[in-house]
């Protein structure tokens, strides 16, 4: 919260736009002004109502460098915006740096998503120290197709101005914690020597020599990469990652997207009754790799690039008491299958789970 | 001479730190050095907060996640004290 906790005494607010960037087109800045405002209407009483003149509560506008408020913007990157918090005159104004690189998109900064962060400040909100909230300070681009104020930022506005109207009240997406004995996961994959997990708009990257497991965005490395990613698995070989959500597939050439992806995941062959892949692990040593869908797998072969015939078949049946895997992937020589909060380490060779550990055994906590 | 390239970084570094701590950590500017040699200088504390809020490795010395996160682009509000 903002020291001496302002807030704004009325819920129907007024906001001006003041002026534009000229990187954008107009309906577009509108488009996500009024998208960054509704992240908040949405969860609290309040409202806004845009002006064309006169004084609003919250004035936006585009500056550069000096611009008599006391807080110079610093050029191309640095400091994006800033806002001031409830009050009169430039109490609640957002100013955005004009020298930005402003976008609707994944290039540059994505102008929704500043404005909504800023919008936090104009509200009573100050800089949250949870990586995935909406009010943390430094820029992460998330699709504002995809976007969820996160729980952190609900809590805080609420505090301020009481739940929303609605009869069901907004939830938002948590941040993963490392050693939360309840995580789960989507997918797990290695990629080149590293563990990458999985989990919402998130990966928990784990690097074998390093004992801090790293917490980024999705968007951080592949800005193209939906979030929730169900399937993952690494071809050793090729030096390929392939990624699965629904019915689509993508492939890291090293760590890049491979042009000319997504892909449909019937190309490798699924009938079209299979919608969605949960976990897949590839088998280095024989060229297999295996996709699992509700309680069946397939088996595809890497080398003539096409499943093998004879299948699906139960997972039950030639994995043990597996029977459903939301992630999976290989080292040396095991198998790690993933299923709720659980882990079991499978050695293929013998057909047989040779332990049973929590799912996340592999950050030291 | 020209700086040796280390010293040029390192320079260079230090400035970045302490900008970043007085825009964002309420780090008081500091333009009478000879006061510093008598007081006690605050910017490793300051560092300290910084690298709480944010979660890194405390350590009160700008390491290499501490000037990366520094580079980061961001909000121009402070993380702790006032904003008026």
């Amino acid at each position: 919260f903002t020291e001496g906790n302002p807030k704004w005494k009325r819920n129907n607010l007024t906001y001006r736009i003041v002026n534009y960037t000229p990187l954008m087109r107009r309906a577009d800045v509108d488009e996500a002004i009024q998208k960054a405002l509704s992240v908040w209407s949405n969860v609290t009483p309040l409202t806004f109502q845009k002006i064309e003149d006169k004084m609003a509560d919250i004035m936006i506008s585009f500056v550069v460098r000096d611009h008599q408020d006391n807080s110079p913007f610093d050029g191309p990157n640095g400091q994006l915006a800033h806002a001031f918090q409830p009050g009169e005159a430039i109490g609640g104004d957002v100013h955005l740096d004009n020298e930005e690189y402003w976008t609707k998109d994944g290039r540059g900064y994505n102008l929704f998503i500043v404005i909504a962060h800023e919008l936090g400040h104009s509200l009573g909100l100050s800089h949250s120290t949870d990586p995935g909230a909406l009010m943390y300070p430094t820029y992460a681009y998330t699709d504002p197709k995809e976007f969820h104020l996160p729980q952190d930022d609900i809590d805080g506005i609420q505090a301020i101005y009481g739940q929303s109207n609605a009869p069901v009240q907004p939830t938002g997406p948590t941040t993963p914690q490392a050693c939360d004995p309840s995580l789960t996961f989507d997918a797990v994959t290695t990629l080149r020597g590293e563990m990458m997990f999985f989990k919402g708009r998130y990966i928990l990257r784990k690097h074998p020599q390093r004992i801090e497991t790293e917490l980024n965005f999705i968007s951080l490395f592949w800005p193209k990469l939906p979030s929730g990613i169900q399937a993952a698995y690494e071809n050793i070989e090729r030096d390929e990652v392939l990624l699965f959500k629904e019915d689509k597939y993508w492939v890291l050439r090293g760590y890049d997207i491979a042009p000319g992806y997504p892909k449909s995941i019937y190309r490798l062959g699924f009938p079209k009754t299979v919608k969605r892949v949960n976990a897949a692990y590839s088998d280095e040593n024989t060229g297999k790799t295996y996709f699992f869908v509700a309680d069946r797998y397939w088996r595809y072969d890497e080398n003539k690039r096409s499943m093998d015939h004879g299948y699906p078949r139960k997972i039950l049946s030639d994995f043990g008491k597996i029977g459903r895997v939301d992630a999976a992937f290989q080292k040396d020589g095991y198998v790690y299958f993933f299923h709720g909060t659980t882990q079991f380490q499978f050695d293929p060779r013998g057909k047989r789970i040779v332990r049973q550990m929590k799912s996340n055994s592999w950050f030291d906590c | 001479f020209p700086v040796a390239p280390e010293a040029e970084e390192e320079r260079k570094n230090i400035a970045l730190v302490e900008t970043y701590l007085q825009n964002f950590y309420n780090l008081q500017k500091d333009d009478q050095p000879h006061v510093r040699l008598k007081s006690v200088n605050p910017l490793p504390e300051k560092l300290k907060e910084m690298q709480e809020f944010f979660g890194l490795k405390v350590t009160g010395k700008p390491d290499l996640e501490t000037l990366e996160m520094m580079k980061k682009p961001r909000c121009g509000v402070p993380d702790i004290g006032k904003y008026v």
